[in-house]
């Protein structure tokens, strides 16, 4: 599986449909303090099933939806989506039929998340089976968050174990 | 559980070893299982030893060390299972030049070893310049992200 | 206790948003006692709002506007009682040029305010340039530290 | 008082004598990941009295005794001293009758600490006292250690309000 591009709609900063072509290598990502960087992040770990806000930085999951500034109205749902080229036919089994994959999640205000796989609606945990090798969940070795390695240094020895898991 | 944790545990600390020597060139760290017996129960301390110190464990080297042992406990986990995507926000802050560079080389290494792709998030002008390619986030209208391309050759320019 | 408490409050609070515009050069912000009426048992919340931004609290900022509002707050308790040294340990890591600069012209203005004497760690080479002058420390032999002192026309070359 | 000098002999890396001169205005120290330089504000918070190993990054307090290298045996003591220009006479009142003062923490193994202040020997709670404006402590606001900053931003709110007990 090879991951080709990510593209935003109305996620946290990025109001207007952003995509963020990805290639083979070293891709950096640069711009000043509080430009939006870190939200490119959180649009991959929301996609890839997280369901905490804390870990969104966000108090409830709907303030991950633009919230509005001067001059630009609050928008009514946020979408991110994923495309994949599995030509390598790599995929976890039920998904390997595809040799493009397309994942969105998307979130409307009070009705909550849905997950689009190719056009067809799936679950969550269809999504997640998908992303089981990617974890992205705290502890993580392929989704390191800003300030997560000052978190690791501090944790107590059981605590940081748990890292251990993600290989086991 | 125990098994596989066992398994796992003796992997991850063979490659945290050698991604360690690289990182430091030199000297040598190791993972260890403590207060328990039993592994589902026991913590993971590490030790170790930059070159032409004594051992100690990671909570009392500098700021600068501990930032690199993480990185190559994390880059070691990350080795036993890689994904095709991997995904690092400012994690060079605390690093000095020479250390920036060694976290870079880790990075060419890991591209090689494995087909990841790697979205770097970074401040500092020498990670910049080891990049393949360079994507600017702007708030030109102040709340709104925008996504430009950056020329890797002006971003040569911001340094010379 | 609490009388004491709610004049620091007010004052720390008054500097505080002093400080906040000064950094992020617009915007405002303000201190706030929550989860409780008795100022005893109250929790401090940091509202702010970056110019352009809505106002929101201080864990929805990004990581370097944190950093920036963080040090208002230091700084604004700071001056309610100077004390004739201040040290600081690379507090500038996860800062961008625009925002290192600001934070140099609020230690300038710190001097001017009061007499502390300020020791800044720092790796940063646009703090570097800022400072009147500059010690380093080396390990010419492993595992000893010696203190030598740098040129600052030498800091100024390493940039040019 | 203005203080304008810290010398440090056998205190964690800095094993021959250092004397590190303090001007007015802005001093930076820089230089190599690991080189000492943070041991440098540790010396500083422990000659004013600090009694937590854990905020001197050690284990137990004769951590910060030179602890030895190749080449170079282990210490049997440190020591750091400060010198304070009380020219003005702003020191709290039992103190203000020195125009100079040179205030002394010595830790020797297997002995435990002690404080000299213009080579008198005098007890831990005076030293406390003398530096009473200077509040070394964990949360204060002339003494930022590394990594304090990112702490301070992960605490919770009643946590977070020690800060201000500082200025009460
Ligand atoms: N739901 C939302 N709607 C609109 N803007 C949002 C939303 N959520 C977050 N933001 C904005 O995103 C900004 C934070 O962006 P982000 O954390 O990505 O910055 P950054 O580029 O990583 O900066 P730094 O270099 O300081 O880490 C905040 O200032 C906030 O204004
Ligand atoms: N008691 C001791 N005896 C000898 N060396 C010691 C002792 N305690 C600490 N050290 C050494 O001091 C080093 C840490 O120094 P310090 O934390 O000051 O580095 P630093 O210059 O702040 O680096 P960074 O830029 O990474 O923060 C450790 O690597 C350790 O070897
Ligand atoms: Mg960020
Ligand atoms: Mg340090």
């Amino acid at each position: 599986m090879d991951i080709t591009k990510l593209r935003l709609l109305g996620f946290k900063s990025f109001v207007d449909s952003t995509e963020v072509e990805i290639l083979p290598g070293l891709t950096g990502i640069v711009g000043p303090n509080g430009c939006g960087k870190s939200n490119i992040i959180d649009a991959f770990q929301w996609l890839m099933g997280e369901s905490r806000p804390s870990s969104m930085r966000a108090s409830g999951m709907e303030d991950v939806i633009f919230a509005g500034v001067e001059g630009r109205s609050p928008r009514n749902f946020a979408e991110v989506t994923l495309e994949i080229d599995n030509s390598e036919q790599k995929a976890a089994s039920e998904f390997n039929r595809h040799k493009e994959i397309e994942i969105t999640r998307k979130i409307t205000r009070e009705i909550g998340s849905s997950y689009r796989l190719n056009g067809k609606e799936v679950r969550a945990r269809d999504v997640q089976t998908l992303f089981a090798d990617f974890s992205s969940g705290s502890n993580s070795s392929s989704l390191i968050k800003q300030g997560q390695i000052a978190e690791l240094l501090n944790m107590k020895p059981k605590d940081r174990k748990k890292i251990l898991e993600e290989a086991a | 559980g125990r098994q596989k944790l066992t398994e796992a545990f003796t992997e991850v600390n063979r490659t945290f070893q050698t991604l360690f020597t690289r990182l430091f060139q030199g000297g040598k760290a190791e993972l260890a299982l403590v207060d328990s017996t039993d592994p589902l129960e026991a913590g993971l301390e590490i030790m170790c030893q930059p070159p032409g110190k004594k051992v100690t464990t990671i909570s009392l080297l500098s700021g600068g060390e501990q930032t690199l042992t993480a990185l190559a406990l994390i880059f070691a986990v990350f080795l036993s299972n890689p994904s095709p995507i991997c995904l690092m926000d400012e994690v060079d802050a605390p690093l000095d030049d020479a250390n920036i560079e060694k976290y870079c080389d880790i990075l060419d290494f890991m591209i090689n070893e494995t087909n990841t792709r790697f979205i770097v998030i970074t401040h500092n002008i020498i990670t910049i310049t080891r990049m393949d390619r360079l994507f600017g986030v702007t708030m030109m209208e102040p709340g709104v992200s925008q996504l430009v391309g950056v020329d890797l050759t002006r971003a040569e320019e911001l340094i010379n």
